[in-house]
Order: structure tokens, then C-alpha cells, then sequence
């Protein structure tokens, strides 16, 4: 299973919609400092279904929605889609092509798509389960959580043989 | 439940004890369940002891050490289990030359079965990329994503208009 | 001491407003106590805005822009009460080469009333040195202080024997 | 004034008495990772009259004195000599050179010294007051503490303008 392409719309910095495509190797993002490369990192947590708005660094969901700059207006949504290539059929779903998207609106309300039609979160989270790429598990790391992992208070790392299990 | 954590967390230690020295050229780590406890509960202690020092509490490590240590129980867990992706942010900035040129060589090596996603501002590791964004914000406060050729990459950090 | 500390502090905050726009080249920043309460007890809030982008929370900052703004503070406290001596350990880590660049020019312009030890694993901080120093492991373990030129450090942040 | 030289010997990782001298301009210091720069930092920290294990990375006292190499066994005193050029006389002292020492003894007893005479840590407080140097004051700046400057809780800093009044 590869992550092919991630479209980001309304989502912190990223005013106009933006696309990323993976090729299954190694993607190396760069840019000035304040320019929007850890926004990408935290449109993968979101759209993987991230709940904690500290982990996002926003000190509310609704600062995760564009809030306006120089040129643009603020946005009344927010939304990140994941592009899965299913051919081997590592997710226990009967598409090549997986989409997992994640909205947000102003008012609050979330919406959650797989391949265009409305589920829940827990058909996503079920759907990610054991594939060590849901929300919980080790796959984003930043520099910060490095201290986290080495400290004496030993949960994070006890989670992460747990996700490992 | 148990048997099952007690095989994973066996199986991530030896890894852990292998891809420490693998980028600390020698010196050696563990990880310890501490006796008696059920290991479904108990902390899971890091020991990690460069080559040619002694064992010191992980906390007297320096920064760059301790990313090194972090990143080399990243790679054990995904030899147990590996990720289909991972995204590492600014990892390599506490590291030196010599440690980002063994951090991108063992990244090399997993990326058959793991895809990565790096953020970074280190020169050695972009020049290791097989594909290369930038984020601009040629509009004050809008990001915009372009795709990069290295050399297109300036001092700067900045991205020459491709 | 209340009219001292507010003494001092209207003269931080106006250098802050200049220093800050110096590291963003534009933008504009600001220091608050709370209105009404004793300047004594009151928590001290901090404003950022870079150019071109709406005023939000401190916390929304990038890590760059955190260091920057840091640091800006950092210089406008010393144009109030210069400390002799200034001790930066790899404060320039997060920043970007263009950012490495207005940090290091802006330490040149204060070196005159304050003397500045930095550590770093920048090459473009390093070239701004008076005078410059590795530390080494020869010994295994042993911490031993060298004198270093320039062109002795090699790519790997290794120091050749002088 | 300006500070003119450090000597350490038998702190932390400097088994043997290494100098560092300033030529009051700017002194860079670099080195693999794990060498021993930070220990520097924590060297002119201590120096300067440090009292809080936490901030020099250690869980107690003792693990400041040198504890053993490969090539070196653990020594019984930690000492740190902090060397300032008062040829002006800003520190309020009749001495051209102002020698500032710090030892530790494996025992756990401490000893402060001024130019080669044993005095006590206030003496070495009193001296520093308002120079803008003492261990309070933001003399010292690493990464880690860029976070707690500009953090929500905000004590860090009320401190750190209190130190400039
Ligand atoms: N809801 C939002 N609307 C508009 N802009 C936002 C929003 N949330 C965050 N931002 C902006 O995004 C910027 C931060 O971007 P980000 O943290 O991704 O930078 P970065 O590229 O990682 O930089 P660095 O190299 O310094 O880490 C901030 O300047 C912030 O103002
Ligand atoms: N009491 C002690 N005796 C001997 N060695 C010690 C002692 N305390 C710390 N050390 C050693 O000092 C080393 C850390 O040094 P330091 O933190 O200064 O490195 P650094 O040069 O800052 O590296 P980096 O570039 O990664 O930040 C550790 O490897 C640790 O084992
Ligand atoms: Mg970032
Ligand atoms: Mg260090």
C-alpha cells in the first residue's frame, strides 16, 4: 500500500488547493522558514484522523481552517484527502485506489469520505487498523517528540511497542 | 495478549541493539521490562551507551545522541513492523555531517518497504530525495507546493521559481 | 520599583517592535500587561505577526519563526541592559539559510558591546567567528579543547588535527 | 569586563584541564556530536553559580565530576575557573583579573572561590549582581528554551525583564 497523492484545500496556510504526489521512495519537502512544510505534515495527522487539536499545534479546531492573509480571504472549510494505491489490496477494501478525506466547516460539523461517499471515523480508523498508519501510531515524528520517546515517564514508548503488537 | 507483547517487544529489543550500532559505529542499547512486573504494565526502561563511554543515564546524552538513540528505535520498531509511510520533520537538524550521511544511508535501505516523507533543511539530505517539493508562499501567507530539482535549491533554502 | 520595572519594560517593548522587524523584514510584534493589573504581578503577553500574514496565536508560528522571534527578544533585552557575556547553544538550528544570514549580521552589530559564544553546527555561522574552537573525542570519552581554522573544518563537522 | 578564559578540569566529560580562551569578539565552538560542546555551556553555567542539577542535565550533583573513559578513570573533583579582564572596573573589586572558581568533591561538598581565596557562593552572587552575567540572568540561551520563552505560562518571561530592570 502507497500513499500516492495528497490534495490539500482550506487547511491552515493552504488557501488555494495544492496537490502532492508520492512516488513510493523517498519525498523530501523544503522551503523557507513560516512557508507552510509542517502544515503538510499535520494535513497527513488530520486527514489520517488526528482528534487532539494540541498535536496540530492549533489551540482550537477551527484555527486548522485558512484564516485569511494579504491576498485571500478566510475560507469557510477545510479539507485533506489521502490517495491510497490499493492494487495489492493491503486494505480490506475492493478498490485499487483508496481516498480517505476529511472535512471541516466553521460551524464546526465534520465529514469524513472514503472514496467519495459519507462514512464515520471509526470506518476509517477500522479501515487503518494494523496497518501502523493510523492517527496513533509512530508514523510522523517530529524533532520535539524526540525528547518524549528517551524521557523517564516511558508511556509514549510503551505505546509504541503496543502499536508495534 | 501477553505472550503476543512479550514476542514483539523481545523481537524490537534485538532489533534495537542492532540499529544502534549500526549508527553509533559500536557502543550498545537495550531495552528492559523490569523483573516481577506484568509486562503489560510495567515502564519499558532505554539504556543506550555510546561507544568508548559508560553507561550514563539517557539524560546526560547530548541532543544530537538522543535523536540518534530515538531514530534508532524508529528503525527497530518498523523492522518488526514496518509502516507503509513515515514522516519525519527537521529530525537531522541536531545532527552532525558525519551523522546525517549514516542516517540517509539507513533511510535508503528502508525505503523498500517504507515510503518516507522528510522535511528538512539540511543539504545532504535533500540531494538523497527521489522526488523534491517546495513550499513557497510567493503570496504573503499562502502556500503553494512546487515540484523541485535540486539544484533549482539555492542557499536560501529558497526555491528558485522552476 | 514599579515605576523602574515599567521604565524597563516600555524600553524593552520598543526595541522589540524594532528588532523583530529587522529579523522579518517587516511584520510587527508587541509585549502587553494586562490592563489594570499590578505591572508587578501581571503576566507579560507577547504578539507576532509576520509580513503578510494575519496576526494568530504565538502557538501557529513555524519553528523558524519561533527561534526568530526568540532571538529578537533576546537582542531587545540587551539593548536595555547588555549582558557581557552571551551563550547561544544551536539557536540556529531551525532557522533557514536566509534567516542564518540576518542572524549572524545582527550579531556582528551587537559583538561590540557584548561578547558572544555560540555553538553550532552551521557553516555559514561558523565563517562569522573571531575566533573559533572544536571540541574532540581523540580519547574515546575525553573532551579536549583545539584551536581551529576555518578551512579545518571538514564536512563532517570533524575537526582536522590542526 | 570581559571574560577572558575558561579552565575545566574533571567536569563532566573534561578528564584533563583543557582552556578555552575569548578574545571578546565572537567565539565559535564546534565538534561532532557527543564531543562536549554543551558541556562547555553547562561549564560556564555552573561557573557562574548554578545550583539546579535539572539545569546542567543531571539527576544529581555528583554526575557533574568526570565518571570514568575508556582511557580515564573517575576523578574526585569537578573545577571550573571562570577568568574576566576587570581592567575597567566594572566588577566592584580592587583586582585587574577576577578569577571566579567552582569545585565539587566526590564527598558532595562544594567550595567557591575568588582569586584563589575561599569564599562563599553569596559573595560570588553579591559580586555578579547587575552585571547582567549571574546564573538567573538570560546570559544563556539553548534551543530548548525558545519554547518556554514564548510559551503561554509566561514566567520565563516576567524573569527575564525583571533581570534587565
Ligand atoms: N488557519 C491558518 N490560516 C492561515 N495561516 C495559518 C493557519 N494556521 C497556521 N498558519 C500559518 O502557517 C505558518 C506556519 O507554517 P509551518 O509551521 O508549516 O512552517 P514551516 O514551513 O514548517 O517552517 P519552519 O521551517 O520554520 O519549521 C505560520 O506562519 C502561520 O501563521
Ligand atoms: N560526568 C560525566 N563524566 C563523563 N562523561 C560525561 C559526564 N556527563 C556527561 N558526559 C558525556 O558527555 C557527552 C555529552 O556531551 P555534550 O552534551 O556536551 O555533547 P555536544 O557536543 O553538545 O553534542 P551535540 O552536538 O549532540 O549537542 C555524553 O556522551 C555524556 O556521556
Ligand atoms: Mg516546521
Ligand atoms: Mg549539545
Amino acid at each position: 500500500m502507497i500513499l500516492s497523492k495528497i490534495s490539500i484545500h482550506g487547511f491552515k496556510s493552504f488557501a488555494r488547493k495544492e496537490e502532492l504526489r508520492f512516488d513510493g521512495g523517498l519525498t523530501v519537502i523544503v522551503g523557507p522558514n513560516g512557508c507552510g512544510k509542517t502544515n503538510v505534515v499535520d494535513a497527513i495527522r488530520w486527514g489520517l484522523g488526528e482528534q487532539r487539536p494540541s498535536i496540530l499545534r492549533a489551540d482550537r479546531m477551527d484555527s486548522l481552517i485558512f484564516g485569511g492573509a494579504q491576498s485571500a480571504k478566510p475560507l469557510g472549510m477545510a479539507e485533506v484527502s489521502l490517495h491510497f494505491d490499493n492494487s495489492r489490496h493491503v486494505l480490506p477494501i475492493d478498490y485499487n485506489e483508496v481516498v480517505v478525506t476529511r472535512r471541516l466547516f466553521r460551524s464546526g460539523e465534520s465529514e469524513y469520505l472514503l472514496n467519495k461517499s459519507v462514512v464515520r471515523l471509526k470506518d476509517i480508523s477500522d479501515l487503518l487498523m494494523d496497518t501502523g498508519i493510523g492517527a496513533d501510531a509512530y508514523s510522523v515524528i517530529e524533532l520535539k517528540m524526540v525528547e518524549d520517546i528517551l524521557s523517564e515517564k516511558a508511556e509514549d514508548r510503551r505505546k509504541l511497542i503496543e502499536e508495534a503488537a | 495478549a501477553r505472550t503476543r507483547f512479550n514476542d514483539v517487544f523481545q523481537k524490537v529489543r534485538t532489533n534495537f541493539q542492532e540499529t544502534f550500532k549500526r549508527f553509533f559505529r559500536g557502543g550498545d542499547s537495550d531495552l528492559l521490562l523490569p523483573e516481577g512486573e506484568d509486562p503489560l504494565e510495567a515502564r519499558i526502561e532505554i539504556k543506550a551507551r555510546p561507544a568508548g563511554k559508560q553507561l550514563r543515564d539517557i539524560d546526560l546524552l547530548s541532543g544530537g545522541e538522543k535523536a540518534l538513540t530515538a531514530i534508532s528505535l524508529l528503525f527497530a520498531l518498523y523492522m518488526v513492523k514496518p509502516s507503509p509511510v513515515c514522516v519525519l520533520d527537521e529530525i537531522d537538524a541536531p545532527l552532525d555531517d558525519a551523522n546525517v550521511q549514516r542516517f540517509t544511508r539507513v533511510l535508503g535501505e528502508f525505503a523498500e518497504k517504507t515510503q518516507f516523507v522528510i522535511v528538512t533543511h539540511n543539504k545532504m539530505t535533500m540531494r538523497c530525495a527521489s522526488s523534491l517539493y517546495g513550499v513557497t508562499m510567493q503570496e504573503q501567507g499562502v502556500s503553494k507546493i512546487v515540484s523541485v530539482k535540486f539544484d533549482d535549491v539555492d542557499e536560501e533554502g529558497e526555491i528558485r521559481a522552476a
